[in-house]
């Protein structure tokens, strides 16, 4: 986290707010919920009280302007700046302007205002901007349900007016460090031709003309999606990714779910004894879908549905990969060749030939 | 050329983004501004985002650049 210079907080920690204008994009009972409730995540973590004023003047004036609003320092239209708030200060200090360009929801369909309100009036208290991707006060924009302060975030205010911690709140996760030695992958899978590397609530995802892989939050792409992804794989024939988490399975035609998902796993002909899918992929060259799970596989032909796994299956992976682990996290499949994961080791295996070519980090494909 | 006119699309729109967030002298509209200074503004910009810190507009840094954020600066007042 990062405060402002000189670590600018409000002197008294009961702080007074007023609502100038509102948007037309939402009801104004919407605007005075999620303005309320944007200050109710600060005050659950400090001491401080939060108290609306009709009239006058009050420490945080919030409205809604486009382009040149009056402070030298215009939006610039839909999208790009979504709005921008003021340290705690006399005058303009403390001041929370939105950008009326933008369209504002209360829901994932486009700028939440709730989570723009969070995140600016954690400005207006006096934070500035994290390089925590988890953390609320990081600057890039991104959806997210529950409870909206991290770690990082609630450990930034309580430095400012110290604090009570809920033990019912569970802080935003922290991001995942990519080139953490000892990170392992929950799932990997292809999307139209890029890489996608899950990790608690995180991805990461790898564009061959992109140097840096990009980080996000599951939810905040995927708002149906539970927390964490357990395996998932690209069937590029159908266009169609298939995720499991638990004993559901989601189908995705590129970021849209598939009508009729999520699905229970036992639809595909796995025992009720069998809760979770490890690792999963679609070999192209055969046609056939792999399913990991504990120290077993399964292998069923090219519709998955069609309730018929390949005879003899499960069988064990100790057995038909030799020279792997007997257990995988995440599974890949490129040019004839399967990338396994397990915990911090990735191997590198011929198809062909049954044997392992290589063995590498993990994360050597997040360019660590 | 396309390339040619993207590229400056993209220095002039990464100059308007490290002026209004990282605090990039406001150069003389549609010059381009001195490449060190620029240079430099760029790569405090690519650490704040753990991105590699090239000092170039690569993919990764434009893409970043563009996506919808808060409109305070990410250092300083």
């Amino acid at each position: 986290y990062n405060h402002f210079p000189r670590h600018l907080k409000w002197q008294n920690n009961n702080i007074t707010f007023r609502i100038l204008n509102y948007t037309p994009d939402l009801k104004k009972a919407d605007v005075d919920r999620a303005i309320r409730n944007a200050l109710n995540v600060w005050a659950d973590v400090t001491p401080l009280t939060f108290k609306k004023l009709h009239e006058g003047i009050a420490d945080i004036m919030i409205s809604f302007g486009s382009r040149e609003h009056g402070d030298y320092n215009p939006f610039d239209g839909p999208n790009g700046l979504l709005a921008h708030a003021y340290p705690p200060g006399a005058g303009i200090g403390g001041d929370t302007h939105f950008d009326e360009d933008e369209q504002w929801t209360k829901d994932s369909s486009a700028y939440n205002l709730f989570i723009v309100a969070a995140h600016e009036l954690g400005h207006a208290l006096g934070m500035s901007h994290s390089s925590d991707a988890g953390a609320l006060m990081y600057p890039v924009y991104s959806y997210t349900t529950g409870f909206p302060l991290s770690e990082d975030d609630i450990e930034g205010i309580q430095a400012l007016y110290g604090g009570k911690i809920h033990d019912l709140l569970k802080p935003r996760p922290v991001a995942p460090s990519k080139c953490d030695p000892d990170l392992s992958f929950d799932a990997v899978t292809e999307l139209r031709g890029e890489t996608i590397v899950f990790k608690d609530s995180f991805y990461w995802r790898l564009h061959p003309q992109m140097p840096e892989p990009e980080q996000t939050l599951i939810k905040s792409t995927w708002p149906f999606f539970p927390k964490k992804v357990d395996a998932a794989y690209e069937n590029p024939e159908k266009d169609r990714v298939y995720m499991f988490s638990g004993i559901k399975m989601w189908a995705l035609n590129g970021y849209d779910l598939v009508d009729g998902y999520p699905k229970y796993i036992h639809k595909l002909g796995l025992p009720k004894s069998v809760r979770k899918v490890d690792a999963a992929v679609y070999i192209k060259d055969t046609g056939k879908t792999l399913l990991f799970t504990d120290e077993e596989y399964w292998r069923y032909a090219k519709r998955l549905f069609t309730r018929t796994m390949d005879r003899g299956y499960p069988r064990s992976i100790e057995e038909d990969f030799p020279g792997m682990d007997d257990e995988v996290d995440a599974v890949a499949y490129h040019y004839g060749q399967l990338y396994f994961f397990h915990e911090h080791i990735q191997y590198e295996y011929s198809y062909a030939s049954r044997k392992v070519l290589r063995i590498q980090r993990t994360n050597s494909i997040l360019n660590c | 050329l396309p390339l040619q006119s993207t590229e400056k699309d993209n220095r002039l729109f990464a100059e308007k983004y490290l002026h209004r967030l990282y605090g990039l002298p406001a150069g003389l509209q549609g010059r381009l501004q001195k490449s060190d200074t620029f240079q430099t503004k760029l790569k405090e910009m690519q650490k704040f985002f753990k991105l590699k810190v090239t000092g170039t507009l690569d993919d990764s840094t434009v893409e970043l650049m563009k996506q919808a954020r808060c409109g305070v600066p990410d250092i300083g007042e």
